[in-house]
């Protein structure tokens, strides 16, 4: 055999500082003599060229490794392919959301939808607001320092991974409320009743506060993009507060409480568009007709998902789908198969509404993840967002696929990820052993 | 590959590859980074020392303590 003695690598464009919804990830890859040739047109396409080089060469018994005569051209079917991680419900180390990018990465999926904060802790270390994590975090070693966070940023970028930070709310924030007065105050038998709802809109004071919160993180968190949460606001604390029922006569609301949520995230989406952010939000939003920007993405989370496709799209809104891959649902067998069978244009519409469909993303909910499972129950499972978002419409036999996802799960734990076994009985050559 | 590419074509020609005999290289007219240089010195853990590379890059300490997997062919017995 011929020795491979060099992958020259071309890039046609200056690097970019950071990836963006808009990055071109398309590379061509050539093995046909001692020299092999990568081009692509920005640094993103290079990182994806270069993990399909390393995933074709392969131990030989006679050669040590060896690849062979090989031409690729590839490109991703969509552009945004997301993994969504909560460490509110519980804490996540960084070294295991390291890994856990590092991971996305052999699987070429580029967005780390980071749900940082949730009612059950604030474990986002403010610049500006420290008392909330000092009083909302589990304990002040369950936070991520703004040194935690550039560095969790710098690896993903390393990796052309994009990090979308959320900060979900009007409801969802009972954690925040520990520290800084902008809850709404629950009332029964015309008292307060020492609980907290929703944020309350009521009160300037809530809005003057989030313009400095959103300002800092849009300083902190280089992506264009920024999700803004929206979803299941409870009315019952709105109804019973009655400096929130004078609100809603003031304003000609009557007792529709969906109006005073629409009236909070028109304020939200107002505040973070003038920070130069463009936001990602619950289908909520658009289902309670908040008036949000044109490049806004709206994540579908709900079932029927066709149909909310359709309609997210039929307004023109660039739209990512979820429902269909919520990995903390748990069962006995091969998941993945249903995951691989889910396609986010799965759905009745005109081209032009299947082209708003960006992408999608795996979500994996905290309440019963954390450092200890994140990584077995997220892996191999988000295997199948990741070939069904990145490779041709018509590659979905998950009988055919079924032997390069084996491949690719031994791959894992060869390199020191240990990505759980899916397909029933079986073995890898390098078993983990850690 | 997973995700499959958009399109793959292969022979059964084969290339030895060798870790001191294979080195990734920018094109001259090509830009070139810091990102690119340091997804070279990734690649080429990953692709020759798979299960160290994961503690390299998480934990550098520890990993100054493994010791490298030598491939089993050395570079004299592929030199035709």
């Amino acid at each position: 055999a011929t020795l491979l003695k060099r992958l020259n690598v071309h890039i046609a464009q200056p690097c970019e500082q950071y990836p963006s919804l808009e990055s071109d990830e398309s590379y061509s890859l050539t093995i046909d003599s001692d020299s092999a040739m990568l081009e692509s047109v920005t640094i993103w396409g290079a990182l994806r060229g270069l993990e399909t080089f390393s995933q074709i060469i392969y131990a030989d018994d006679n050669l040590g490794f060896a690849v062979n005569n090989t031409m690729i051209n590839d490109f991703p079917r969509f552009k945004h392919r997301g993994i969504l991680v909560d460490t509110s419900r519980h804490f996540i180390s960084v070294k295991t959301l390291k890994m856990n990018l590092e991971a996305m990465a052999e699987s070429k999926l580029n967005v780390l939808h980071f749900h940082i904060v949730d009612d059950q802790s604030f474990p986002y270390e403010s610049r500006t607001f420290p008392e909330i994590s000092l009083a909302g975090a589990y304990n002040q070693a369950h936070v991520y320092s703004q040194d935690d966070i550039a560095g969790l940023i710098e690896f993903a970028r390393q990796r052309g991974i994009r990090v979308v930070v959320e900060f979900d709310s009007p409801g969802h924030t009972q954690s925040w409320g520990l520290a800084i007065d902008i809850l709404t105050h629950c009332y029964s038998g015309g008292k307060p009743n020492d609980e907290f709802g929703p944020m309350d809109p009521s009160r300037n004071t809530t809005f003057d506060f989030l313009k400095k919160l959103f300002s800092e993180v849009a300083s902190v968190f280089p992506d264009h993009y920024m999700h803004l949460g929206g979803d299941e606001v409870d009315f019952d604390c709105w109804r019973s507060n009655p400096d929130v029922q004078a609100f809603m006569l003031k304003m000609g609301f009557g007792t529709d409480y969906s109006l005073l949520e629409q009236y909070y995230m028109q304020n939200v989406v107002d505040i973070v568009g003038a920070t130069g952010k463009g936001y990602t939000v619950w289908q909520e939003i658009i289902d309670n007709n908040v008036t949000v920007k044109a490049d806004t993405v709206v994540e579908v989370w709900k079932d029927p998902y066709p149909q909310e496709l359709a309609r997210v799209t039929k307004l023109g809104y660039r739209t990512l789908l979820s429902t269909c891959w919520y990995l903390d649902y748990i069962s006995y067998g091969s998941d993945w198969v249903k995951y691989y069978m889910c396609d986010p244009h799965n759905f009745n519409g005109t081209d032009e509404q299947k082209k708003l469909v960006v992408g999608g993303e795996a979500c994996l909910w905290g309440e019963f993840v954390d450092a200890t499972n994140l990584i077995s129950r997220m892996w191999p499972r988000a295997f199948s967002i990741a070939e069904r978002l990145w490779s041709a419409a018509d590659v979905k036999d998950p009988a055919v696929a079924k032997p390069r996802f084996e491949e690719h799960r031994c791959r894992y734990v060869r390199r020191g990820i240990p990505a759980s076994p899916e397909n029933g009985p079986s073995y890898c050559d390098y078993e983990y052993n850690r | 590959p997973w995700p499959k590419p958009q399109t793959i074509k292969t022979t059964s020609q084969q290339y030895a590859v060798h870790p001191s005999a294979f080195h990734f290289m920018v094109n001259s007219t090509s830009q070139s980074c810091d990102l690119l240089t340091s997804a070279f010195d990734r690649y080429y853990r990953i692709i020759f020392f798979p299960q160290t590379y994961l503690n390299h890059i998480l934990d550098p300490e520890l990993a100054k303590h493994e010791k490298q997997i030598e491939p089993k062919i050395s570079l004299a017995d592929l030199q035709d």
